[in-house]
């Protein structure tokens, strides 16, 4: 079966999308085969995996509203095993447009598990989330097995975790029971200051093993990547940045066991 | 007349509530009366400007909602002539809760021309904005006589802006025709890194004047200074991120003549 993992946190700038691109491509490289759903308007993840804006005229809008052929959204990238679903600030209207349908939380779950996308047999789908708790990051939540955690090393993520953890368990309350949290990846980490060895010794403490011990650290490699078009991993194989996630993927998988 | 300026930006985490911390810091410094309004419901303007959640009863949310005396909402910091309306998570259903008002695009507007507002004679009131383009932020423009841009010096910010502008432009053609744009201001560079610098040539290059010469560097004391409830202009005086925004508030000054 395909594990589906939103990657959220409605704290802005903290290292979503660049966790979905460069986790998935570390995952793909590893021979599973990976989805990547892109839910945020501003089509971040899209653009980091190489979607240009003229091929994203099927998208994840298509996805919530359900009535398109579901593999015609599914888009390669130049990474093997790695596809996408991009995304518009067509999306961005989301909110409004599926405000009156009855089940609306419930719209990406019953499209990722409809017959045409569940052939294409994927091991595992993360899904970008937007920097808010509205009803896209709900969805993701709702059609989710878990919820992956980017925090960043700073006193005002560190703020807001506490709301993220309340939505995660309200969701799995009133809509996914069996929803958990895949754990809490500390990412921009500067290690030569003060603030983000207190950030990452506050959430080890508040946290515990919820906390990956693979560590992302700042490193501009990363930031550069995104204007070439594609991940770390491939702009910049030996970087600090591409070790960390590859780190990542292999401590993600021997947390979750198999796939 | 009080101006009312919405800070905006769509992408998460470019530096807008630390540019509305220190910004109306430095702006109050000179001697105005400065408004702090927190539309995120992150609430970390409220945070950075220390109060503590046991102070936040009356927030934002009431002041979209328009029923209580809003004089009581206005909260005093420690900073002279410098007051805040907080806010709570309460404000995250907004878009839900207001949905079916039929004026839903101007309750910020009107609220804050009611005279319990207008006889506090404030000279400029700052709108904190979510990092999204929902029914907050459209409030806050359609209320705002301008709207400032904080624009992080990293690829995706930019790739953000363009969306940005139209959003303006179609709550400038619908609703608000006097709104225009105070200019947009760099955050977060690094002076060592390529990247910073081409984006900062990118920014001028397509937005000329706009764009403030006054650019905030990356510094850690900014950083720091929210985990100590004040803004950096209060701890650390003599830091570069305190310079820089007492530099930007006077060139702001000087940008809108009088207030
Ligand atoms: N480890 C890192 N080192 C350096 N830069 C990074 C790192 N991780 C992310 N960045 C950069 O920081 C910025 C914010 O990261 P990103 O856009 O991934 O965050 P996000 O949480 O997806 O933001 P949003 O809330 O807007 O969706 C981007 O410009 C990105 O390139
Ligand atoms: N010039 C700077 N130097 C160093 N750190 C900074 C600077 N400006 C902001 N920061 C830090 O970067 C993070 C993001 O800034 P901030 O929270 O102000 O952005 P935002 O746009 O308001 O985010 P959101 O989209 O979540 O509302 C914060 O932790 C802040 O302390
Ligand atoms: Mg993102
Ligand atoms: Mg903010």
């Amino acid at each position: 079966r395909t594990r589906i993992v939103a990657i959220a946190n409605q704290k802005g700038g903290v290292g979503k999308t660049t966790t979905a691109i460069n986790l998935s491509t570390a995952l793909a490289d590893t021979g599973l085969r990976v989805l990547v759903v892109d839910l945020d308007p501003q089509g971040n993840a899209s653009t980091g995996l190489g979607i240009p804006a003229a091929s994203r005229n099927q998208t994840s809008f298509e996805l919530m509203a359900g009535e398109e052929d579901l593999a015609s959204l599914v888009l390669p990238t130049s990474i093997d095993r790695l596809s996408v679903i991009a995304s518009t600030t067509d999306l961005a209207s989301a909110d409004l447009e599926f405000f009156g349908r009855e089940k609306r939380s419930f719209l990406l779950r019953d499209s990722l598990r409809r017959p045409a996308l569940a052939d294409l047999a994927f091991d595992l789908v993360l899904i970008d989330c937007p920097p808010s708790l509205n009803l896209l990051t709900v969805n993701a939540m709702v059609a989710a097995d878990a919820v992956l955690v980017p925090l960043q090393a700073e006193f005002f993520a560190l703020e807001g975790l506490s709301q993220l953890m309340l939505t995660i368990r309200e969701v799995r309350r009133t809509a996914n029971p069996k929803l958990r949290i895949d754990g809490v990846v500390l990412t921009m980490v500067d290690t030569r200051n003060n603030l983000a060895q207190q950030v990452e010794t506050d959430a080890r403490e508040t946290l515990g093993d919820l906390v990956f011990s693979t560590v992302i650290p700042r490193n501009v490699r990363i930031s550069e990547a995104p204007s070439h078009a594609m991940p770390v991993l491939r702009y910049d194989r030996t970087s600090r940045g591409s070790e960390a996630y590859r780190r990542l993927a292999s401590e993600y998988l021997s947390r979750i066991g198999h796939i």
